[in-house]
């Protein structure tokens, strides 16, 4: 009586699972789609139908982490935020708190976005895709992660160093015109995530997603004594790192409420 | 009319677990309380791009809501005197609703797309109780 068939099971009340009723193939595939509309997510996303899904990516395995360690049920059973577990992605206080006030949490995979033409220095140019963020969503925040391993390559570059973000506003005739983001000091001594306040960047790139260009990384010693070095010198993993440190973004929002008055309407 | 098919139907079941011959079972299921709906992703195979929970515990509220009501379907009063009206006039008025009377949100985490991920969080998704409305 517990054959699995349809995926829904009714307690009986004496904490046994019986079959209430026995669903067809077609009433199944309707019961599944209701459920899925009602979760918002009518279509089965591109390119995942079979695949395992890539967990071990960092992106990914941030939000896992979220999930099993910072996340409470609701309001009364959420801990104190100074009891819950940081995980491996160090979850600073500002990082609990915009979790607690987001109703979505979303990370976007980092790209190297050649454009020919353009002249890349020595920096690193990310882009990441944020054309399905919600219009209806409101952003709190977002971060650029980026790992930092002891494993430095150049002993010149041992020290304390500075890494800017720039958005990236003009590409043409390879001339590049970058916008000031943030900035962060940090050490090759010390190996761990390394984060940078990129709001200004998602809220420009979701409003206007034809100006989405990407992010330029740039990275100076501390003390000036050497120009501009790739980030990889310095210990920064990039694309060509283990899945689980390559660089991502982080976007916190809140829901504006309209989306859930439009879904009932419609259904 | 399902009652009556199901129990000519069951006659290869455990009549000892059977809600549809049990009396004392009949008499739970007749009472306004929460009941469980348990709805699993794995089963319905979108693992591969829900990545967490397996699935969840939706429960429902089932049964009615009869005088008198006691404590243990948290009934308003209204619901009091939605059911007394109703006892002077049953063909009139219908009996109070038996609905949820605490809901709480579940998180879900799933791609996007082959590389960006969403951990979303849905309201008022998980009955936490039931009671007469």
């Amino acid at each position: 009586s517990t054959e699995r068939m349809s995926g829904l099971y009714v307690d009986n009340g004496f904490d046994q699972t019986v079959v209430h009723r026995v669903v067809n193939q077609r009433e199944k595939r309707e019961v599944e789609h209701e459920i899925l509309n009602l979760l918002g997510l009518p279509d089965r996303p591109r390119n995942t139908h079979g695949r395992p899904p890539q967990v071990k990516r960092s992106a990914p395995k941030f939000l896992l982490d979220i999930y099993q360690n910072a996340l409470g049920e609701d309001e009364e059973e959420k801990s104190p935020a100074h009891h819950r577990k940081a995980g491996e992605f160090d979850l600073s206080g500002q990082d609990l708190k915009a979790i607690d006030q987001s109703d979505v949490i979303m990370t976007f995979a980092a790209h190297n976005h050649h454009v020919p033409g353009v002249r890349h220095e020595r920096g690193k140019r990310l882009w990441f895709d944020v054309s399905e963020v919600p219009p209806e969503e409101h952003i709190i925040g977002a971060e650029l992660r980026l790992y930092h391993n002891t494993d430095v390559r150049n002993w010149r570059n041992r020290g304390s160093y500075t890494i800017t973000a720039y958005r990236v506003l003009k590409t043409e005739n390879g001339t590049r015109e970058l916008q000031y983001i943030d900035a962060i000091n940090a050490t090759t001594g010390k190996e761990g995530w390394l984060t940078l306040n990129v709001s200004e960047a998602l809220e420009h790139w979701v409003n206007n997603p034809d100006g989405n260009r990407g992010l330029y990384l740039s990275v100076h010693p501390a003390d000036r004594s050497v120009h501009e070095v790739r980030p990889e010198d310095v210990g920064i993993v990039g694309f060509r790192g283990d899945a689980d440190k390559q660089p991502f973004m982080v976007g916190y929002f809140k829901s504006s409420g309209k989306r859930e008055s439009k879904v009932r309407q419609k259904r | 009319d399902a009652r009556r098919k199901k129990k000519s139907e069951s006659t290869n079941w455990d009549h000892r677990n059977n809600p549809y011959t049990d009396s004392a079972m009949q008499y739970h299921s007749r009472t306004c309380k929460i009941q469980t709906l348990y709805v699993s992703f794995r089963d319905l195979q979108w693992q591969d791009w829900i990545i967490a929970p397996d699935g969840y515990d939706a429960y429902y509220c089932s049964g009615e809501c009869n005088f008198p009501l006691n404590a243990h379907m948290n009934a308003t009063n209204h619901a009091i005197v939605q059911t007394l009206v109703h006892l002077v006039s049953p063909g009139k008025v219908p009996k109070p609703c038996c609905a949820p009377t605490k809901l709480s949100a579940i998180s879900v985490l799933y791609f996007l797309d082959e590389s960006n991920v969403i951990l979303k969080k849905y309201k008022n998704m998980v009955v936490k109780s039931c009671g007469c409305h």
